[in-house]
């Protein structure tokens, strides 16, 4: 019997302001994340293990939390800090899937992975050209006109790009039931700088554009919860305002609203990107045999608390967007608020795509174990999301 | 089966030459964290005991998270539960 095909999308830096959460104010336009999760187990609810891309997806990928991957930081490698973990991808591509990667899956570098960690993956990596003009520090954010994408194709655009390109190759052989697919696309953003074609702002009028509710850091929060934001601080526009990152000390209001716009005008953009990926899904008659999960490697701050990005404890910094489509089973669409984690996605992908679910990783010590769990699979919400 | 109760995060900070690891538990009514001291190699273990800070957000009456109620004596039963 020939195995569902997966289909692995990651956003950068990615809250669940979505449409189908509700939660942004204004209501976001995302259509076709929309549509996913109309027939998709939605996890209204789902935290990461760490608000920090690299520890976070080294977690969601090995399955394990930070404490046993010891991936704290953006420096180091799970394979020597941790242990020989098997990852997602590897593990498919072990029992012969085509194992294909593109973008920002693990965090790029030799260091935090070695170059996106070779040994996941059946085919060489594949990273877009980017282009200094959309990656410079000069500018917090930037709508950037067709005229200019066209002839600089912005990353994420090229990324869909590809992974269209790449259905087309590999989608036959699946679907005649030789070989399947194991696909990770990675988009970078809503990750700063906010690069983005520059028709998503006319989704998002300055006047629709609130201040967030919460502008003040809690009452009684203790110095050490605090983050300083650098990562939004070194950009020229912010640096030049003389801010200092400290508590109740945030940005002019007028700041504020403009990195919010932008920062939703993204998220329509990756909404975009990713629709026509799953467009082409369809148009190559793969839909019906290909699990989709997308996710956003964990929340962030958008002023709320007066703080931004993430590197906190806090609510919007942990609570991340999370959906899963298995064919046959969510396609009339599923939500549910129970408490999940993003260590559940391991277990849930393979249980999906009728593997033996994983063992649960011993309580002591499990870095000398290659293949376990340290979260649950969802497939038990499929059937009861209550 | 029954599904879990509660997800786990944590997040590390330097302070003044010592990593300190803020570990953050989500139930449905809350968030709790406590930052402790972190042993990082060999052990990579909390230090429960050297405390740095604790949070305790009631998301039923302040899901903005704007009021830390950790030392608040009303939410002492709900902060021993959850340490």
């Amino acid at each position: 019997k020939s195995r569902k095909n997966i289909l692995f999308l990651v956003a950068d830096d990615m809250r669940p302001d979505l449409g189908v959460y509700r939660s942004g104010d204004p209501v976001i336009h995302t259509p076709n994340l929309d549509a996913l999760a109309g027939k998709s187990l939605l996890l209204k609810k789902a935290y990461v293990q760490q608000a920090y891309c690299s520890p976070s997806r080294t977690s969601l990928l090995t399955g394990r939390r930070p404490d046993t991957t010891h991936v704290y930081d953006l420096i180091h490698y799970f394979r020597k800090s941790g242990g020989n973990f098997t990852t997602i991808p590897q593990y498919f591509k072990d029992r012969g899937y085509n194992s294909i990667g593109m973008g920002k899956i693990f965090h790029p570098g030799q260091k935090a992975s070695d170059f996106d960690d070779p040994i996941s993956w059946s085919r060489p990596y594949f990273h877009p050209d980017e282009n200094e003009a959309y990656r410079g520090r000069s500018h917090s954010w930037r709508a950037v006109s067709k005229d200019e994408y066209n002839d600089k194709p912005l990353p994420d655009i090229q990324l869909a790009n590809k992974a269209i390109e790449v259905l087309r190759q590999v989608g036959p052989a699946a679907k005649r039931g030789e070989q399947p697919f194991f696909l990770a696309v990675g988009f970078y953003k809503p990750h700063l700088p906010f690069v983005f074609p520059e028709e998503f702002l006319s989704l998002y009028p300055p006047e629709n554009i609130n201040l967030p509710k919460n502008g003040y850091i809690p009452a009684h929060m203790p110095p050490i919860a605090w983050s300083k934001y650098w990562e939004l601080l070194i950009y020229k526009d912010i640096s030049e305002l003389q801010v200092s990152g400290q508590p109740n000390t945030s940005l002019p209001r007028d700041v504020v609203r403009s990195l919010r716009r932008a920062y939703y005008s993204s998220i329509s953009y990756i909404d975009n990107e990713v629709g026509r990926v799953l467009q082409e899904l369809k148009m190559l008659g793969l839909e019906d045999n290909t699990i989709v999960s997308f996710l956003g490697d964990h929340g962030w701050q958008l002023g709320e608390h007066g703080e931004w990005c993430k590197h906190t404890n806090f609510e919007d910094a942990l609570h991340a967007p999370m959906m899963i489509h298995v064919p046959g089973i969510t396609d009339r669409g599923i939500i549910t608020e129970r408490l999940t984690e993003f260590v559940d996605l391991f277990p849930t992908l393979v249980e999906s795509a009728g593997f033996t679910p994983l063992s649960l990783c011993s309580e002591v010590n499990s870095t000398q174990t290659i293949l376990c769990r340290e979260g649950t699979s969802l497939m038990p919400l499929m059937k009861n999301p209550t | 089966r029954k599904w879990k109760s509660a997800a786990f995060s944590q997040y590390p900070r330097y302070l003044n030459g010592l990593l300190v690891m803020g570990y953050s538990v989500r139930n449905e009514r809350f968030r709790y964290t406590e930052w402790v001291q972190f042993n990082r190699k060999p052990s990579f273990k909390p230090k429960w005991n050297i405390l740095y800070g604790a949070e305790l957000y009631d998301h039923t009456t302040d899901p903005g998270e704007n009021y830390n109620r950790a030392n608040e004596p009303e939410y002492h039963d709900h902060r021993v539960t959850l340490m």
